[in-house]
């Protein structure tokens, strides 16, 4: 949780400082990766995707290489954000990827139900 | 604008009124108790200028509808807070009232006193968060309160059409709300982007 950290492109030209993200600084490295690939880490990425609600596999052991599954959840993602769908991880949807935000998953979300006891 | 599934509301009849209360255990100590408690009104009264709802605070953290807490990694709901940045914050969804935020951001009211590159507003993490409390999900519109993501030092608080036509598609308009001040608002935004 130490340095270093992914600095990305603002998006937003309003919001011209520097996004430092610990949690997901990682995800950093995989910009212009493409399907095909075999990336080290990226197995995060996908747990990432499944948490938020864009990946919806039975078998939760991720693995590294970036597969159709990892592709259809990027353009899934892309759409609900309002980004380009480009079905690739451009430097874009990397920024908007590690940027701070809610816990709550985007797609569907049935998360956050609780019983009273 | 969307809803969890099944499209779960505060069921009681309207006006409705929902009590909120900040847990004792709050470990937060980068902000003053009164400068939580101010972002908090503010952030409640967001919704409750556009939706026929009164947000009242209780002292009665035990009974109360809606129970705000900072908390630090595993808490005990099956959704860790993971330190700086990351996740901020999430809320349950109508009508479990549980609001948690990550003790571990570097939580604002304001910039101008808050200098770090990884200060976070509280009271549009609040706004955003109450939005869940009440029945909206995450949105598509990038302008919008409900839209999941906060950058560091953005101060998003204004509910935007897309926020207000989602909370009153759930409960309703107040019948304060001045509908056309506000479309003119947003379009004279709209439009000043655009110049």
């Amino acid at each position: 949780r130490t340095s270093p950290f992914f600095s990305s492109k603002p998006t937003n030209p309003t919001n011209n400082h520097k996004i430092r993200s610990y949690t997901w600084h990682e995800f950093g490295k995989f910009v212009d990766a493409t399907r095909g690939n075999n990336i080290n880490g990226i197995s995060e990425l996908k747990k990432y995707f499944h948490r938020f609600g864009y990946l919806k596999m039975d078998n939760l052991n991720f693995t590294d290489l970036f597969d159709d599954h990892l592709e259809h959840a990027l353009i899934k993602y892309q759409e609900k954000l309002g980004l380009s769908v480009t079905g690739k991880l451009d430097e874009n949807t990397v920024s908007q990827i590690i940027s701070p935000r809610c816990g709550v998953s985007d797609s569907a979300p049935k998360f956050m139900h609780a019983k009273r006891h | 604008y969307a809803f969890f599934s099944g499209r779960p509301r505060w069921s009681r009849s309207i006006p409705i009124t929902l009590t909120y209360a900040f847990s004792p255990e709050n470990v937060i100590t980068s902000l003053s108790k009164s400068e939580i408690k101010d972002a908090f009104r503010r952030a409640f009264s967001h919704w409750a200028s556009v939706i026929p709802v009164t947000f009242l605070e209780s002292k009665d953290y035990g009974f109360a509808d809606i129970k705000i807490g900072f908390y630090k990694g595993d808490h005990g709901d099956g959704e860790p807070f993971d330190g700086v940045l990351g996740v901020l914050a999430h809320a349950f969804s109508p009508e479990t009232g549980r609001f948690h935020l990550d003790a571990a951001e570097t939580w604002a009211v304001d910039f101008d006193r808050k200098k770090s590159d990884e200060a976070i507003d509280l009271e549009s993490v609040a706004t955003h968060e109450i939005g869940h409390l009440l029945g909206l999900a995450h949105t598509s519109v990038q302008e919008a309160v409900m839209f999941p993501s906060l950058r560091p030092r953005e101060k998003k608080v204004d509910l935007k059409i897309d926020d207000i036509k989602g909370i009153q598609a759930l409960y309703g308009s107040n019948p304060n709300f001045n509908d056309q001040a506000r479309s003119e608002s947003d379009t004279s935004i709209s439009n000043g982007v655009a110049l």
